[in-house]
Parts: structure tokens; sequence; C-alpha cells
């Protein structure tokens, strides 16, 4: 609705009158000078109603980020060090009240009413942005929102006692905005969007200090949300210059991830690799790479290493995502349990192909997702079946069960694409030691050894092998499945024609085997 | 043997093009990561130093926000009061300081300038500073270079060390400008 | 091939490559010793 008459001005009025009382720089600290200008606030009649303080927010920020326009705008000030700092000049002046504004709103324990004046705020820089964003389209600048968002951000995670009451709704109202604000909904933000979700405060905050890790689940989803928006970009195998930028800088993201917080990877493994394209190797090699710090890896390349006496392979990895409510529809996951259980009806193999098929559209044949949740559903299962009869995974314990029937089925009755897209996500359990890789890994072999075409075992090594020749990291379980492959002389690895069929093919294979032994 | 994209001669066939343009590469066969501008061999949390998703190297000291104490926060009492800074009037201690700590700033150029002129030479290869120590006998002497024992500025352990140099001039930078 | 809503996507995506985030946009303004970005030689210490 129109704003009352006269709101514009005022508010003009009062945010301008801030900037000032902010650059005098007694006036930044001093709360005297805060509670004076509270005071002519509420003189202003801004204060009366909830209505008013939203529209003087949602004011003040379209009045601070016009400025900010007017200067980047300025063709003698683009760019340089000088128009920047303008900029920050207003924007911080802005920050600062609306920090003052919250720390100091209702009670000081009262945190209720400091997190709903937190909300609205965001939320009206949030609307603003998008608004901002549809209209100007490639005229559109990600820095006064940034500005905002990050020195806000730093200013409500100051040590201080009232601020660390609010933390985590100040995170969660956080995560909240940067999910409303995700590539997909503002594209022209994308790279504030990124550097915003790994500012070094932010990561500190979300994934070391906040106790119980209760942050995780908030942190893996703004991820999810970049990698669903880099997927249709990244399928292209020819990446352009924007693109690369944004996924080189979430490669960085992720290294510092991996090598800090190597735990949250391992949890959140499985949605990230749900959403990442398969074709993006590298960057899912470096997420399954990871394992907990208190691990000791045992070198992959030691000769004769017994992964089957390993310790760690009889733990199972902790998967946060509730795998048996992504199988769907429900009937298929009916047929499912009931063919588990009793190996039977046998229709439901014969089917199975049918359920996973969306169109015939080559490269979008297949409901990757599903195919993902059904083989690390089946595994699990299978390891419990296997660990209820007192057995551990081996090449002789996997066979011959409704579990190996279906992988198996799979195999035999899928095209190339779904085979490959399969042994994808077998692939994608191929992790540190733990029960999964062990039985995927021995999945892998038994495929390979059982295969009645030579094209199965093709498949299973071209997704072996492109996982291989990437740039490190390399998944453990990767690795100790590869050289099992190419040792253990059952397999006749080296006498297939696919290892033979091309001089860099067979270079290819002799550097991998070179490396691995 | 499978004839499309999704096995071996598929892998084959991206790996040539991939040869032709390098833009096929960065997914296929990925990247070296190790020049991200990441020290993964960090002991420390890297997270703490992060320099964001586009910088090519952490953040520098001067840069990461340490919260202290508020009476600590003076500077927008005295700044009016403090005097300007002379480079020519610090030790050089404090210049080496600022050359080491001002990585990418007027301030790294400025401090080099004022080393410069106290008869520090910059070695442009081995990345370090040297000067000649008093009353040094040259070894050999040149017109393009000079051997003899020489104090250079060891950044590990934060002082001059004495070291026989073999110094080509050419490998010296000249007086920086800004 | 990108979908529409891809390619509108990546148009601004393309845009906003032109206007990267400037590392002073998330360092607090210091206005004692502020920083001044300046190219350096490249052999000076970089790290």
């Amino acid at each position: 609705y129109e704003d009352p008459p006269g709101l514009v001005d005022k508010t003009e009025y009062l945010i301008r009158e801030w900037i000032n009382i902010y650059t005098t720089h007694q006036g930044r600290d001093s709360t005297k000078s805060f509670s004076v200008f509270v005071h002519q606030m509420n003189l202003h009649g801004i204060l009366k109603t909830d209505d008013l303080i939203t529209r003087f927010f949602r004011l003040s920020t379209q009045i601070c980020i016009d400025t900010c326009y007017r200067i980047l705008c300025d063709k003698s000030t683009l760019n340089s060090t000088g128009g920047r700092s303008k900029c920050y000049h207003t924007l911080d002046a802005f920050v600062r009240l609306v920090a003052l504004l919250v720390k100091h709103s209702g009670e000081s324990s009262n945190t209720t009413t400091k997190v709903q004046l937190l909300n609205k705020v965001l939320g009206i820089v949030a609307g603003v942005l998008l608004q901002d964003h549809d209209n100007r389209l490639g005229e559109f600048h990600q820095m006064p929102y940034q500005r905002v968002f990050t020195m806000l951000f730093l200013e409500l995670n100051a040590p201080e006692p009232v601020l660390e009451a609010l933390n985590f709704h100040v995170l969660t109202a956080y995560c909240h905005t940067f999910h409303i604000l995700r590539p997909a909904k503002a594209a022209g933000f994308c790279y504030a969007w990124l550097e915003l979700i790994s500012h070094r405060v932010f990561i500190g905050r979300m994934l070391a200090t906040t106790p119980q890790q209760k942050c995780w689940p908030l942190y893996s989803q703004l991820l999810v949300d970049l990698f669903k928006y880099l997927a249709p970009f990244l399928r292209n195998a020819e990446l352009a210059k924007p693109v690369t930028m944004l996924y080189k800088g979430t490669l960085r993201v992720l290294l510092v991830l991996l090598h800090d917080f190597p735990e949250f990877l391992c949890d959140n493994y499985y949605g990230f690799c749900d959403v990442i394209p398969p074709n993006c190797i590298q960057m899912r090699n470096l997420i399954l790479s990871a394992f907990p710090r208190t691990m000791r890896l045992p070198d992959p390349f030691i000769p004769n290493l017994k992964v089957d006496m390993l310790p760690e392979i009889t733990y199972a990895p902790r998967i946060l995502t509730n795998i048996a409510a992504t199988i769907s529809p429900p009937q298929f996951k009916k047929d499912l349990d009931s063919y588990l259980k009793a190996r039977a009806p046998v229709t439901f193999l014969s089917e199975l192909r049918s359920n996973l098929q969306v169109s015939n559209e080559p490269g979008i044949r297949y409901n990757i997702s599903l195919m993902n949740a059904l083989v690390l559903y089946v595994g699990t299962q299978a390891i419990a079946y296997i660990k209820n009869k007192s057995h551990s995974p081996s090449m002789s314990t996997i066979a011959h069960s409704a579990h190996m029937d279906i992988f198996q089925n799979l195999t035999v009755d899928l095209d190339t694409e779904g085979r490959y897209l399969f042994f994808n996500a077998m692939a994608n359990q191929l992790r540190y030691p733990n029960s999964h890789t062990h039985y995927f890994s021995c999945t892998f072999l038994y495929l390979f050894a059982e295969a009645n075409t030579e094209v199965i075992q093709e498949q299973i090594t071209r997704v072996l092998l492109e996982r291989l020749i990437v740039n490190r990291p390399h998944p453990w379980g990767l690795l100790i499945t590869f050289i099992e492959l190419i040792k253990n002389p059952t397999y006749k690895f080296w006498q297939h024609q696919f290892v033979h069929c091309a001089p860099e093919i067979e270079k290819l294979f002799e550097s991998v085997a070179r490396s691995c032994f | 043997m499978v004839s499309d994209q999704f096995g071996v001669v598929g892998l084959l066939a991206f790996l040539r093009a991939a040869e032709s343009d390098p833009n096929l590469v960065s997914l296929a066969l990925g990247q070296d990561l190790t020049v991200l501008g990441l020290n993964l061999n960090s002991p420390e949390n890297l997270y703490p130093s992060f320099g964001g998703p586009w910088a090519d190297h952490p953040c520098r000291p001067q840069d990461v926000d340490f919260h202290v104490p508020p009476e600590y926060i003076i500077n927008h009492a005295i700044r009016n009061k403090l005097s300007p800074m002379k480079l020519n009037q610090y030790k050089e201690d404090v210049l080496f300081f600022m050359f080491y700590t001002s990585v990418g700033d007027v301030l790294q150029v400025a401090a080099a300038a004022e080393l410069y002129s106290r008869e520090w030479r910059y070695h442009m290869e081995e990345k370090v500073w040297i000067t000649q120590v008093p009353g040094m006998v040259f070894l050999e002497k040149t017109a393009s270079y000079e051997r003899g024992t020489y104090y250079f500025f060891d950044v590990q352990s934060w002082r001059k060390v004495a070291k026989e140099f073999h110094l080509d001039y050419s490998k010296l930078e000249a007086r920086p400008n800004l | 091939p990108l979908q529409k809503e891809h390619q509108t996507q990546f148009q601004l995506m393309e845009s906003a490559f032109y206007h990267m985030p400037h590392p002073s946009d998330t360092e607090r303004v210091r206005h004692y010793l502020p920083r001044n970005p300046y190219n350096t030689p490249p052999y000076y210490i970089q790290a």
C-alpha cells in the first residue's frame, strides 16, 4: 500500500541524520547518541506501529541502495576504491543502526523481540534485493547488499553476552535469508552469495563454534542450493568463464570444508552427490574423499592390504538423509521391501527398469535420485541381512540374495546410460573404510567377475577409471577397489578388449596401474 | 564394446577432445587443487583466515577481525593526534615488518623504498633483502657482479644473517618508486 | 542445451561476473592504516 504522506521525507531526513551522527565517530560508539536518535524516531512517530517500522526500514534500505547506485553508476568513481568506500560509508551507518536497534529492542533478556526485528530487517533487505534484481537485470549490483549482510553479521557476532544469547537465532535467520536469495532465485547475486556463505566468520559460527553441530543441516541446505544452481551449467562439458569462476570458488570452499570439517562432508555426502551432475567428477571426488579426523587411513597402495581385516569396515557411516523416504512412489517402495523380504515376486525384477526410467530422451532417461536412493537402500539392507547371519560382507556372503538379484538385474537389464548411472550410484559409496565402502567394493568386483557380457565389465571399468584419472583427491574406497580389480588375476582385467582399444587408453591404464603399484 | 559416451570409447573421445580444448578439461580431468591458494597441509584450520572464494591467498593478519575489549578500541579518540607516518624515522625492524605484512599494499612498496635508501637491496630471485657487511672485502668484483659476505634478512628467525653471496647486479631490484 | 530458465540465469550471472565482489567489500573500514591495494612487483613476497 502507499506509504503515508510524509513518511518518505521523514525517513530520508532521519537516515541522513543518523549517517551524520555515525560519521562523527564519537557517535558511532556512543550509546548516548543512539538513544537520542531513537528519541527522534519516536518524535517522528516511526516507532508507533509495527507497520511504520517496517516501512521505515524498507524506505531506509532503498535510500541507501539508491545512494550506492548513484555512486557506482558515476563513471568517474566506477570500480575505484574511492567510490566503494563512499558506499561503505552509507551502508555501514545503516547497518550500525540496525544492529543497535536489534540489540536494544525489548528487554535485554528477551530475545524474541530482537529476533523478530532481525528477521524483519533481513526479510526487507532480501525483498528489496530481489525486486532490484528483477528490475535492473544486467545492471544489478551485488555489492551494497553483500556489504549490508556481511557487516550486520559481523556486528551481531561480536562477543557480547546479549548477542551470544541470540546467536543461534541470528544464524538461523541468516540461513533462511540466504536460502531465499539462493542463486536459482537471484543469479545476478550468485558471487556475493557464495562469498557470504563462505565468509570465515560465518563458517566459523555455523560449523565450529555452535554446539552440537546444530547448524550443520542449515549449512548443508545452502550447499545443496549451490550445487543445484550449478548443475545445469556443469552438465555442459564446456564451461563459460562466469561458470568457471563460480565453480572454482565452490572448489575453494569445499577444500576448506574438507580440511577443517571433514565430518561435515562425510555426513552430508549423499545429499551433495545427489545433486551434483555425474560428469562433475573432481568436485564429487573431493566430497567423497572426506574421512573422519579420528581415523587413520591405511595406505591403499600397501601390497596385500587385507581390507576385510580392518576393524573400521564393521561400522556403518552416518547417513543424515532418510534414504527410505526418498524411494517413491510408495507402491514401489512396498514392492521393494516385499521382494527383499521374500525374494518374490520375480516380476518385481522385470519391472525394476520401468520404475527408474522416466523418459526416452538420451541423457535424461532416468530418475537419478531414485537410482541413488535405491542403490544405497538395497545396499544397507544387504549389510544388515549379512550381519544378521553373523557374517561380514565378502565375495561369498554378498551373493545369492534378493539384494544381489536386484543389482544383477539392474546390471543386465539397463541400457548403457542406466548402467552408467547405476554404477555411479555404487561408486559414490566407495569412501573411507566403513561397512558401506566394503560392501559396495565387493559388489563391484562381484558384478565384474559374474558379468556375462564384456560390456558390463567395460562400464564398471569406465566409471572407476574416470574417477581415477581426474586430479586428486581420490577416495580411499575407489583406490582399493580398482587396485584389487587390476591386481587380482581372477578378474583377468588385462585380457579384456577395452583395455587395449586405443593407445591412449592402454597408456592410461598402465599409468594408473603404475601409480597403484 | 560400448559405442556411446558411457563406455571406454566415450571416455577416450572426451579425453582426445580435451587435449585440444582446455575448457573441456576442468570437469573431467579436473585441476590441481593445490594451486588454489589454500595451504592444504596446514595443521591449523583454514577457515579463520579464508580469504573467500575469489581470493588466491588467505587473509593477511591485519585483515582478520579479532574482537578485542572495547576499551582497546581507542583509535577514534587518538587517530587525529597520531603523528603522520615518517618511514625515514623508523628502525629497520619496523620497515621489515611493514614489508612482510603489507602484501599487495602501498605500504609494502613504501617500506621497500626506505630500505633501499638505507643501502638494502632486494634480490628478485632469492626474494630476500641483502646489505653489505660493513668493512667487507670483496672476494671478487666486476662490472656485472660481485662476491663477498653480506647480511641478508632472514624472515624465519627475524634477524640479519651473514652469508656469502655471488651477487648479479641484474638480479637486484632498482630503486622502488611509488 | 540449457533450458530457457537457465539461459536467463546465465545472462544475469554473466553480468554479475563483470562486477565481481572486491576484497574490501567484506572488510571493516579501517580508519587507521587503511588498506591501499597496489600492484606490487610480482617478485615481492605475495603471501
